[in-house]
């Protein structure tokens, strides 16, 4: 038996709205310590990997692993259903055919109830491996995000350049080219608003513009985004949650 | 010109 409750729905929403752009059939595998999800976009260039520790809930039980397919277009459907302010409770039993949503606005005393239909989907867990990153950049998600969305009008391609004190955005296209250049500083006031650089190894990746607006819609769900990027390897670009994150690992772009 | 890598490549399948 699964019963996980949201003390407000609108964090399951942000997270789903995260990335169900990108994939559509998922397996949430659901256990004692909470919910896990991964899967690859149809190009098989970025990979999505969500984790909501049980701390994320108001309350949690999951007595069996137990594994929801779902389709995100349609628990989408549902999710837009109930308001941001409910609190949303997930519940299905240890062979579950479908799942049902509890939406509950306790001031109201108003209950409303979908069920969703659960998929079968044929899906493999990839083994992702801690891996050595040369450079860690954490920055506010809403400057990444506005970056990428300029930088991409432009070109099908952007391109990141970390040297040990700047961090560079380059794009250039049919109709021109632009850049945007940052310096690592410290908000003390405003510590989210900092801009924090670990750097072993100097960086210079491209990667589609179609991917890094898919990451970026993962904005809603934290303020900062941590980007671990390596030459050798996917680069990893996380929004953490109060317990949990969601991660993308995007394949770079190569010369042959 | 750039190709684009696939995250398959990176990753293995278990």
């Amino acid at each position: 038996m699964l019963e996980a409750k949201f003390e407000q729905a609108s964090l399951f929403k942000r997270i789903i709205d995260g990335f169900k752009d990108c994939v559509q059939l998922v397996n949430f595998q659901c256990k004692e310590d909470g919910i896990i999800a991964q899967a690859v976009d149809d190009s098989r260039v970025l990979l999505v990997s969500l984790e909501i520790g049980k701390d994320a809930f108001q309350e949690f039980r999951c007595d069996h692993p137990i594994t929801l397919g779902m389709d995100l277009n349609s628990l989408s459907k549902i999710l837009r259903c109930g308001n941001n302010t409910d609190s949303l409770t997930l519940i299905a039993d240890d062979t579950p055919d479908s799942l049902l949503l509890l939406f509950e606005d306790t001031k109201r005393e108003r209950i409303s109830e979908y069920s969703l239909k659960l998929m079968d989907i044929d899906a493999d867990f990839l083994k992702i491996e801690e891996l050595q990153y040369d450079t860690t950049i954490m920055m506010p998600s809403a400057d990444f995000s506005k970056t990428v969305r300029d930088l991409s009008q432009l070109s099908d391609s952007l391109n990141i350049l970390v040297t040990k004190e700047t961090i560079k955005f380059v794009t250039d296209g049919d109709i021109g080219s632009g850049s945007v250049i940052m310096k690592p500083f410290i908000d003390m006031e405003n510590p989210d608003e900092s801009i924090k650089l670990e750097m072993e190894q100097p960086v210079d990746l491209t990667f589609g513009s179609k991917y890094l607006l898919d990451i970026v819609k993962g904005s809603a769900l934290s303020n900062k985004i941590g980007i671990r990027l390596s030459s050798e390897a996917p680069a990893l670009f996380q929004f953490d949650l109060t317990s949990g994150f969601l991660q993308f690992f995007l394949a770079p772009k190569f010369s042959d | 010109e750039l190709k684009q890598s696939g995250i398959l490549i990176f990753y293995n399948e278990s």
